[in-house]
C-alpha cells in the first residue's frame, strides 16, 4: 500500500514519462512539472486522486484556443510553410474542400515549382476539392506563380487563397530567404487582405519540431500551426511545448490521408488523448 | 571527439575536487537528459544508462585515474558499438534480378530515396524503379520524373492495377528488358493499418526482396520505436535508411531504431538532390546524438 508521499512521487515519475514519450520535450516537461509541484505546495494539495485532474486542467489553461476564421468581404490568404514531407500539399487540399463546403470560393497557388511532380500533386488535389489551381511548369519562379494567383484571386473576388510552398529545412538560409521573398509579395500586392501564415508540423517529429517553429518564426511571423498525422500512434506533444514556450496555437489537425481528414484543433480532445 | 553538452558535463564534473557518488549520479542524470533531448526513446535511454552504469562502475573504473572521463568514454564507445562498427553492405543476388523494397511512414522520403539508391548503384547495374504507390496523387509521376532525371528505368503498371500486381508485372518486365536490379517504391503507411501492412507482406511473398529497407525521417520522435518494431515484426526488414540528415536534428531516432531492431542503418539522405546520399558512418551519428 502506498503512503501519500510515495504516491505523489510515482505520479510525477509517471507524468514525466508520459510527457517525454509524447514528444513534449525534456525542457518543457521538466518546467511544467516543476511549476505544477510549486502550485500543489502553494495550495497544499496532496491528494493523489486529485493530482491527475489538476494536471489536466493546468495543461488546458496553458493551451491557447484560437480558431481560424475567414474575414467577410475581403481576400483571405493562408501562406502554408513547413519542412519536407510534413503534409502541406495534402492539408491544402483538405482545407480547400472544408472551406468550399462552407460556401466559400477558394483558389490554390501552386508555389512549389521545385519538387518532382509537386504541381501535378496539388493539381490533383484541386480537382478533388473542385477549386482552381494557379500554376506554372516545374522550374518556374514561385514568385511568378504567386503574382498570377494574387491577380486572379483579387480579380475574381475569391474568399480564400491557399498558397502551397516547397518543403524546406529551416536551417537552410537560402531557402528561408526565398520564403521571406514570397511573403513580401503578399504584403506588397495584397496589403489589405487578411493574411495568415500557418506552419505545418508532423506529429511524428521529435523535438526538432520546436526548433522548426522557432526558426520559421524568426523569418516570418507564424500565426499558428497545422498538426498532421495525428491518426498515427504519435501523441504530438509539440502542441504543449509550442503553447508553453511560444504561445503558438494549433489551428487544424490532420487525421488521415482523405480529403475530409482535417478538423479544427480541440484542446479538450487533445489533452484527453495524452492520458 | 565529444563536443557540446558532453564537454560541459565533463568540465563540470572535473571541477569537483573529488568525485563522490552523488557527483557521478548527477553526471549520469545529465547524460540521460542529453540523450532524451536528442530524441532517443525514453525506455531505450533508461536501459542504455543502466548498462553503462554496470560497465562503468565495474572493475575498470576503480583502477582508472579519472572515473568521470572513464564513464563518458564508456558512454561514447557503447554508443558507437551499438550503432554498428562497420558499414553494412547491401545484399544482392549472385545471379538473377535483385529486388529492393522501400517501406515506411508517410512523407519519410521513400520515393526520393528509391531514386537516390538507383543513382548510387547504376554504374554497376541496370536499375528499374517501380512505382507501386497507387494511393498518393501523382506518386507515379514523381517517381517517373526522378527516374528520367537519373536516367534509370521506370515501370508504373496500368492505372487500374493494384500494388501487388504492379510488383509482379515489374519483375516480368525487368526480366524481359534485362535489368539487374529492381527498386520498389511503396506507399507511405501507418504500422497500425492492418490492411496496408498485409499488402506489404503479400508483396514480400510475391517478389522475395533481397533487401527490405525501412526509410525513416532522422527527426522522428519517441514513437518511432513502436513504428519500426511493427514493420520489422511483419516484414523482417534488412536495413534502415535515415533521411533529412541535413536538418539540425540530433537524430536520436537512429539509436532508438538500432537498439529496438538490431538492424543496421545502411544509408543516410543528406538533401533533396539525387546525389545527396551517403553510406552511414556510426561514429558520425554518435557524436551528433551526444551533442
Ligand atoms: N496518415 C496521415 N498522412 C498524412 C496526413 N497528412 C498528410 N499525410 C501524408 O503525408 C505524405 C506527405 O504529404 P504531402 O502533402 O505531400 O507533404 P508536403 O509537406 O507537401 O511534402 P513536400 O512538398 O514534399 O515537402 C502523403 O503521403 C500524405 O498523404 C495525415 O494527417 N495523416
Ligand atoms: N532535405 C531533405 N529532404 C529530403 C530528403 N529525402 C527526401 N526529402 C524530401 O522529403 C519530401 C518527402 O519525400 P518523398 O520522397 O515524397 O517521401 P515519401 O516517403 O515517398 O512520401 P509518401 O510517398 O507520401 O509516403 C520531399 O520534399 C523530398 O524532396 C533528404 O535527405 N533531405
Ligand atoms: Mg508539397
Ligand atoms: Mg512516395
Amino acid at each position: 500500500l502506498f503512503s501519500k508521499k510515495q504516491s505523489e512521487y510515482d505520479f510525477f515519475d509517471e507524468i514525466e514519462e508520459t510527457l517525454i514519450m509524447a514528444d513534449v520535450g525534456v525542457e518543457t516537461s521538466l518546467a511544467i512539472i516543476n511549476q505544477f509541484k510549486t502550485y500543489l505546495n502553494d495550495n497544499k494539495i496532496h491528494d493523489p486522486e486529485k493530482l491527475k485532474n489538476y494536471f489536466k486542467q493546468s495543461l488546458l489553461d496553458m493551451i491557447p484556443h484560437v480558431h481560424y476564421e475567414l474575414k467577410e468581404n475581403q481576400l483571405n490568404i493562408l501562406f502554408i510553410l513547413g519542412v519536407n514531407g510534413v503534409g502541406k500539399t495534402t492539408s491544402i487540399g483538405k482545407l480547400a474542400h472544408l472551406m468550399k463546403a462552407e460556401g466559400k470560393s477558394v483558389m490554390i497557388a501552386a508555389c512549389d515549382t521545385f519538387r518532382a511532380a509537386a504541381v501535378n500533386q496539388i493539381t490533383a488535389w484541386g480537382e478533388r476539392a473542385d477549386v482552381p489551381v494557379v500554376k506554372l511548369e516545374m522550374g518556374s519562379d514561385p514568385g511568378a506563380v504567386l503574382h498570377n494567383a494574387l491577380d486572379s484571386a483579387i480579380a475574381n473576388k475569391v474568399d480564400l487563397l491557399l498558397v502551397d510552398t516547397a518543403g524546406r529545412l529551416h536551417n537552410k538560409e537560402n531557402l528561408m530567404a526565398e520564403i521571406e521573398k514570397l511573403h513580401r509579395i503578399i504584403l506588397k500586392k495584397a496589403s489589405d487582405s487578411h493574411h495568415e501564415t500557418l506552419l505545418v508540423l508532423d506529429a511524428g517529429t521529435g523535438q526538432n519540431a520546436f526548433v522548426q517553429a522557432q526558426t520559421f518564426h524568426k523569418s516570418i511571423k507564424i500565426d499558428g500551426t497545422i498538426l498532421t498525422k495525428l491518426d498515427s500512434t504519435s501523441k504530438g506533444g509539440i502542441v504543449i511545448a509550442l503553447a508553453h514556450q511560444l504561445k503558438l496555437p494549433v489551428k487544424y489537425v490532420g487525421l488521415g490521408e482523405g480529403i475530409m481528414d482535417l478538423v479544427p484543433f480541440d484542446k479538450e480532445d487533445y489533452v484527453n488523448s495524452l492520458f | 571527439n565529444i563536443t557540446g553538452r558532453f564537454d560541459k558535463i565533463i568540465k563540470s564534473l572535473r571541477r569537483q575536487s573529488r568525485l563522490s557518488e552523488s557527483n557521478i549520479k548527477d553526471g549520469i542524470r545529465e547524460i540521460k537528459l542529453a540523450l532524451l533531448e536528442a530524441d532517443v526513446n525514453y525506455k531505450v535511454v533508461k536501459e542504455f544508462i543502466q548498462e553503462v552504469e554496470q560497465e562503468a562502475f565495474g572493475e575498470k573504473v576503480i583502477k582508472s585515474v579519472t572515473p568521470v572521463e572513464q564513464f563518458i568514454k564508456v558512454v561514447h564507445d557503447k554508443l558507437i558499438d551499438v550503432m554498428g562498427s562497420h558499414n553494412a553492405e547491401l545484399q544482392f543476388k549472385k545471379t538473377g534480378i535483385s529486388v529492393i523494397l522501400t517501406v515506411g511512414l508517410q512523407g519519410s522520403g521513400k520515393t526520393t530515396t528509391c531514386a537516390k539508391l538507383g543513382y548510387y548503384l547504376k554504374d554497376n547495374k541496370r536499375v528499374l524503379l517501380v512505382g507501386a504507390d497507387t494511393y498518393r496523387p501523382a506518386a507515379k509521376d514523381q517517381l517517373r520524373v526522378l527516374a528520367e532525371q537519373c536516367d534509370l528505368g521506370i515501370f508504373t503498371g496500368g492505372d487500374k492495377d493494384n500494388p501487388l500486381k504492379i510488383c509482379k508485372q515489374a519483375l516480368k518486365y525487368a526480366k524481359e528488358k534485362d535489368y539487374h536490379l529492381v527498386i520498389i517504391d511503396s506507399a507511405g503507411r501507418l504500422q497500425i493499418d492492418d490492411t496496408l501492412m498485409k499488402e506489404l507482406v503479400q508483396i514480400k511473398k510475391a517478389v522475395e526482396p533481397d533487401e527490405i529497407l525501412f526509410v525513416s525521417d532522422a527527426m522522428a520522435g519517441q514513437n518511432i520505436v513502436d513504428v519500426v518494431s511493427e514493420f520489422d515484426k511483419r516484414l523482417d526488414i534488412s536495413g534502415i535508411i535515415l533521411t533529412k540528415f541535413d536538418s539540425d536534428t540530433r537524430g536520436g531516432a537512429a539509436l532508438s531504431i538500432k537498439r529496438t531492431t538490431g538492424k543496421s542503418i545502411k544509408f543516410i539522405g543528406t538533401g533533396e538532390k539525387v546525389d545527396n546520399f551517403e553510406l552511414f558512418h556510426p561514429d558520425r551519428i554518435a557524436g551528433r546524438i551526444l551533442g
